[in-house]
């Protein structure tokens, strides 16, 4: 093969029962959009890093999945994003974590590998040098959703139930959709 | 957690993931998505990675290091070492999720261990395919 992509939105406890037909629709519609996007670029000759990018800004944009708008919500009720980025002729490597106001992390993460000596920065450092950097910058309520809302007052009710959240999620019984999203 | 992985017309791998963590996470908790070998990794010689899933064990399985690790070091290819580490390793100390994995020829693999794993892929010429569930 010249060239390929290949894509996810997550894993979890996902099937059939959990949602509507317009909802699957609408994973898959966004799905494809998001894998054309980085397959026009390959196919143009562009690199699989700016593939890769345009395709995980698609999923970012999307409020339907764990990363960018549609974050999962914290314990406290915020958002708190991470993202990463390699190629594979220099092994050049980007990474952030912890950032709550920049509006496509997976940008942050190419700038990190591209524009630092570093290969990880997080939290208020990683932010200001976004800010540095000139990426757009948003409330950390833009990453809001009601679908996301829901599940951080499911979660917390449940962990209510359990004295010790941390014996929860080593249990068994623990829920993989609260990782996954 | 959303990634992807492609393969260029120069022959270049390169691997991206991005998340919003885990819902009512505290402490400035960060999973594998960051983490460089566990939840993405790109390397010529062998493969690229994307991953998704309980992060804590992507961190300790180092799940996207060791999967091009079995490529460059073992001889096997992408697809069967993808499948060791998400269907037999993780699985078997309870670790959930999956990955996205490419090797160098554009051979394109996505096992995972729960019920669905958001997916997509296109290869050159080829119309996109789409799936969410595992059948």
């Amino acid at each position: 093969t010249d060239f390929a992509i290949v894509i996810h939105g997550g894993a979890g406890t996902i099937n059939k029962a959990s949602m509507t037909q317009a909802q699957q629709a609408d994973y898959e519609r966004t799905l494809k959009t998001a894998v054309d996007a980085g397959y026009v670029i390959l196919e143009q000759g562009g690199s699989s890093l700016d593939a890769i990018t345009k395709a995980v800004l698609v999923l970012e944009d999307s409020p339907l999945f764990n990363a960018g708008k549609g974050a999962v919500y914290t314990y406290d009720g915020g958002h708190e994003l991470d993202a990463s980025i390699m190629r594979g002729d220099t092994l050049q490597a980007g990474a952030i974590a912890g950032v709550t106001n920049v509006k496509n992390p997976v940008l942050l993460a190419r700038a990190v590998m591209e524009k630092s000596e570093h290969v990880m920065l997080a939290g208020k450092g990683a932010e200001q040098f976004a800010k540095e950097q000139q990426l757009e910058l948003v409330a950390n309520s833009y990453f809001d959703t009601e679908f996301r809302f829901k599940a951080l007052q499911k979660a917390l009710e449940t962990m209510n139930k359990v004295p010790h959240q941390a014996s929860q999620r080593l249990s068994p019984s623990w829920q993989p959709e609260w990782n996954m999203g | 957690t959303v990634g992807a992985v492609a393969l260029d017309k120069q022959g270049n791998l390169a691997a991206a993931t991005s998340t919003g963590g885990m819902t009512a996470k505290r402490y400035g908790r960060i999973g594998d998505a960051p983490i460089i070998g566990a939840g993405n990794f790109a390397d010529n010689s062998s493969c690229a990675v994307s991953a998704t899933g309980h992060g804590e064990f992507f961190i300790r399985y180092r799940v996207a290091a060791d999967i091009c690790a079995r490529v460059k070091y073992g001889g096997i290819s992408a697809a069967e070492a993808a499948d060791q580490v998400i269907q037999q390793d993780l699985k078997k100390v309870g670790g959930t999720g999956g990955v996205i994995v490419m090797d160098k020829q554009g051979n394109i693999s996505w096992p995972f261990n729960t019920e669905g794993m958001y997916r997509a892929k296109r290869s050159a010429g080829q119309v996109a395919e789409v799936a969410i569930f595992q059948e």
